[in-house]
């Protein structure tokens, strides 16, 4: 205890270092070049030091994403970690970005940080909120579009964290799907 | 191992104190 620093001290830590990635679309940049870290963080009071600096999502701008995943994964289809994932989907209405998006997205965020999952929290990679004119999007990553079980659960638990009603249907859609879509809705390989 | 796991009451509280 002699070595630990001051500022480490009274820390609660989580069970995964998180990164924080910025995207802002500027269309004479490449993709990646739109895509910064923004930092990375492994305590609550650290998380919550962040989330009460950064802008609130539903004040960025359109093209604008954060995306939140576990250290040594990549926010794109391509990781190695992603690639044979999936994402459970949150589509909102415009009308919803003042109501619902900064909730929805702390939600997540408690949700990731917190092992929510239980153990199928192995599966999580991330989570990615889109804000767009036609409609944002928020969508949790999971590494393993086979592990029926665990996408399941996550799906379940997602839906009753963010306190939607058991009417509502969210899908969950393979990455390799989403990729190659000829139309702009990839199917649903699960929903709950 | 054991997984760190807080709920999220715990969460909330972490962010409203000082």
């Amino acid at each position: 205890r002699d070595v630990m620093p001051t500022d480490q001290m009274d820390k609660h830590p989580l069970q995964n270092r998180w990164a924080l990635w910025f995207f802002k679309n500027d269309k004479s940049k490449i993709w990646q070049a739109n895509l910064r870290l923004v930092t990375k963080f492994d305590t609550v009071e650290d998380f919550w030091a962040l989330h009460n600096h950064i802008q609130l999502a539903s004040k960025l701008t359109s093209g604008c994403d954060y995306s939140i995943f576990k250290d040594g994964i990549e926010p794109m289809w391509e990781d190695n970690k992603n690639k044979r994932g999936g994402r459970w989907l949150i589509t909102l209405p415009k009308q919803q970005r003042r109501t619902d998006l900064d909730h929805f997205w702390l939600e997540t965020l408690m949700c990731l940080i917190g092992e929510a999952f239980d153990e199928y929290s192995d599966d999580v990679c991330g989570a990615v909120i889109n804000i767009r004119a036609k409609g944002d999007k928020i969508a949790l990553w999971t590494k393993e579009t086979e592990n029926k079980e665990a996408v399941i659960h996550i799906g379940r638990v997602y839906k009753e964290r963010l306190g939607l009603s058991s009417k509502v249907v969210i899908g969950y859609q393979a990455h390799a799907d989403t990729a190659t879509k000829s139309s702009s809705i990839a199917k649903n390989k699960f929903v709950v | 191992g054991t997984r760190i796991i807080y709920d999220r009451k715990f969460l909330m509280e972490c962010r409203n104190s000082p």
